[in-house]
């Protein structure tokens, strides 16, 4: 563990909790991307199977659970429980150009050919444009929450700072995960333009140029 | 072969 995935993990933590905090304080999820909670949720399930499989630490345990934990929690409060404000007309990406490709990539490139090696390949690839639905959604309502720009920012950090981890480790362990470096390279250049506009002009709040 | 994948992240 170094600290640049320590605080990764931690602002990746903040994003998960900051979102469901809003939508349960607010008992809105208003400007929320249900589609892109959806695929995040899909993304633990299929990445932390080996929970059932391997015990690497009390800390990697943990951090799963609560994960898994909060992205259903936050799928049945948009779904279920704050249906009537969820914002299907704009909440309109069609997540299967982004689910059959990358089910597709995850058979064709991944380290092993092995049922729970596959699912997590698929986990790490979709996980890298899960957040799209989001963004595209955002861009046609032209407009973010205040709560949910600081929560895209922690979002996008995480699998920033990760990168730097993954440069970390290579230095010091000397090899490095091919898939999970070029999916997070992805992930991370998909929040880019979010990160110049949350930087520059502090996003609190106000309409982003469509 | 020099890369795999890390089994301790999440």
């Amino acid at each position: 563990m170094n600290i640049f995935r320590l605080t990764g993990d931690l602002s990746h933590l903040a994003a998960i909790v900051i979102l469901l905090l809003k939508i349960w304080k607010t008992r809105s999820c208003a400007g929320i991307s249900g589609k892109s909670q959806l695929l995040f949720a899909l993304v633990f399930t299929t990445r932390y199977l080996d929970l059932f499989t391997s015990f690497i630490s009390l800390y990697n345990t943990s951090m799963k659970l609560i994960y898994i934990a909060c992205s259903y929690a936050t799928v049945y409060l948009i779904y279920m429980k704050f249906k009537a404000t969820y914002d299907g007309n704009h909440d309109t990406f069609r997540v299967e150009f982004l689910v059959v490709p990358v089910g597709g990539l995850s058979f064709l490139v991944n380290h092993d050919f092995s049922p729970l090696e596959i699912l997590w390949t698929f986990s790490i690839y979709l996980e890298s444009v899960a957040i799209l639905p989001q963004l595209f959604m955002i861009s046609k309502t032209g407009e973010a929450e205040t709560i949910t720009t600081h929560y895209l920012f922690f979002q996008g950090l995480y699998r920033a700072l990760y990168l730097v981890n993954w440069i970390w480790r290579f230095y010091f362990e000397g090899f490095f995960d091919l898939i999970a470096v070029v999916a997070g390279v992805v992930q991370t250049i998909l929040y880019c333009d979010f990160f110049y506009l949350y930087i520059t002009k502090g996003m609190s709040g106000c309409a982003l140029p469509a | 072969k020099q890369w795999s994948r890390w089994k301790d992240e999440l």
